[in-house]
């Protein structure tokens, strides 16, 4: 499975449509503090299917929707899209190509899409089960989170070891 | 089931040693059951003894040793089960130039098997960068991707 | 005694505007008390609204974000009962190049009236020093302090 | 009250004596991870009087004596004095000089000096206790603690105030 790119748009900082594409190999992210590069991880996270509020720095699922700045309103709605090269078939679903969406909207409702169709969060977690990506399987570790991985107790550290197996 | 993870568990103990010997270029690790006689759902701790020092209570480590020996056992999981991709966001923020240096390393190679995507401030990390994109915020509070040319890493230092 | 509080938080309240605004080029912030009809036992809330951004929950500001805050906070309280010295342990790790700049100019300023300790790996840091030492293993597991000289970091950068 | 200078010896990482001689103004302390620093400042928090042992990374009182390396055997006592210019009469005692010792043995036993003259760990606390000096205060800010003045809950930071006060 390769990433080949990322859209975000209303999502936190990310007002306007951005979109960033993926390459084989080592892709930085850099810029100022506050720019925006760890809303880039939240996006993924979330796009993933990531329901703990706290993991995305938020207090309610409405954090996520762009609040607005001082010379720009508030959006209604936050929408990232994460496109995979499925040709390996790592994912178990027919598609060569596989793009999964996540939208919120500040009723509060959400919706979920697997190649435009809709379907319903757990489907998007069965999608990537099994491929050992995500925060649990520490393949995505947020800023200042790699320490928790030694102060955690012994049995949540057995927790990585079962998914590892 | 027992035998599963009792071979995954022998696979994580060796991959650690060999990533911990990386990056600290040197050193012993041991990984432990906290309770051997039941090995479904026993705790697992994990001892170090960092090159030249004895073998301590990792809280005693220092913040860089820490996540460095973090950033063993990750990468040790990644080598028993491979991700296709990986995020990682300013974990190399407390290394040293050195240890830096070897970490940079680490994950320049495993890019050759995974995306590895690393938002960091250090010069070392960029420049093991395929591809680099700058996050801006020309307009206040409103966040854009630019792409960043690798040359302009190399001037940088 | 409810009077001296109230003196303290409104002299911290004013510091806090003032330091956040060194700190972050601007921007606004608020000390709120929790509860301000029990003046004696209150908590105190923390409100900002960074430059150019809306004013938004503490936890949603980024990392650097996050630490420079607190340290305006650190400072105001300094301003008001200040300390003949203070330690800070790699306070400016997650800081960017602009605000480690304006970081250090105000340990600076403070190293006029207390004597500021910073243990730190930033080379605008080390520049503000008067005198440095440095932490070294030669041997393993034993520390050993020695003077750096000054003119070393001129040639680091 | 002007700091002049910190001995260590048999605390931590410093198993040899080291004598680090303070200036006015600021003091920079650099070196590679592991080799000493933070080590410094527990030193300093120590001897001030820290009796929390989490907050000096440890897990019981005796993990601050030297523990041995590859090549040396552990010792019996750590030590750290730390000398003071008090021409400003800022400390409540009648020396415009003053030096505070802490001792701990591996039997679990402490001494405590000022000026030579055994004292208890609470003659220390009180000799500082109004100069704004130390972690509760937040002069002193250990590696990492920086972001916990924001995490702090509300109650909490409201002490900050009160010493302040
Ligand atoms: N819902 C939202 N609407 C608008 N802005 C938001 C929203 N959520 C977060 N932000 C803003 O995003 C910024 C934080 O971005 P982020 O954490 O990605 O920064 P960063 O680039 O990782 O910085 P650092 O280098 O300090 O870690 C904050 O200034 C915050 O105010
Ligand atoms: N009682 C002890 N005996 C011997 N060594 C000890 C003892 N306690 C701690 N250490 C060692 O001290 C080292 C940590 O030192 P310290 O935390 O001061 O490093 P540091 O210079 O702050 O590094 P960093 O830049 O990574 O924060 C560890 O390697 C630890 O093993
Ligand atoms: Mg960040
Ligand atoms: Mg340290």
């Amino acid at each position: 499975m390769i990433l080949k790119k990322l859209e975000i748009q209303g999502f936190k900082s990310f007002a306007d449509r951005t979109e960033v594409l993926f390459t084989p190999g080592v892709i930085a992210v850099v810029g100022p503090n506050g720019s925006g590069k760890s809303n880039i991880s939240d996006a993924i996270l979330w796009v993933l299917g990531e329901q703990n509020v706290r993991a995305l720095r938020g207090q309610k699922a409405q954090d996520v929707i762009f609040a607005g700045s001082t010379k720009r309103k508030p959006v209604g709605m936050a929408e990232v899209s994460l496109t995979v090269d499925n040709s390996s078939g790592k994912l178990p679903i027919n598609y060569s190509e596989v793009t999964v969406t996540r939208r919120a909207y500040r009723s509060g409702e959400s919706e979920f899409l697997i190649n435009k169709t809709p379907c319903r969060l757990r489907d998007i977690y069965e999608l990537f089960m099994d491929t050992g990506v995500g925060r649990e399987a520490y393949s995505i570790v947020s800023q200042g989170e790699m320490d928790a991985l030694l102060s955690a107790k012994p049995e949540d550290r057995r927790a990585l070891f079962d998914e590892a197996a | 089931t027992r035998g599963v993870f009792e071979e995954t568990f022998e696979a994580v103990k060796k991959s650690f040693a060999e990533m911990f010997q990386r990056l600290f270029d040197g050193g012993k690790t041991e990984l432990v059951l906290v309770d051997p006689e039941n090995m479904l759902e026993s705790g697992i701790d994990v001892l170090v003894e960092l090159p030249g020092k004895k073998r301590q209570n990792l809280l005693l480590l220092s913040g860089g040793e820490r996540v460095l020996t973090a950033a063993a056992l990750m990468f040790a999981l990644m080598m028993v089960r491979p991700s296709p991709f990986c995020v990682l966001d300013e974990v190399d923020a407390p290394l040293d130039e050195a240890n830096v240096e070897r970490f940079a390393d680490v994950i320049q190679e495993f890019a050759e098997k995974s995306q590895m995507i690393v938002i960091t401030h250090n010069k070392s990390t960029m420049e093991k960068a395929d591809i680099m994109y700058g996050v801006t915020m020309q307009e206040p509070g409103i966040s854009k991707l630019v792409s960043v040319k690798l040359s302009a890493v190399a001037e940088m230092n």
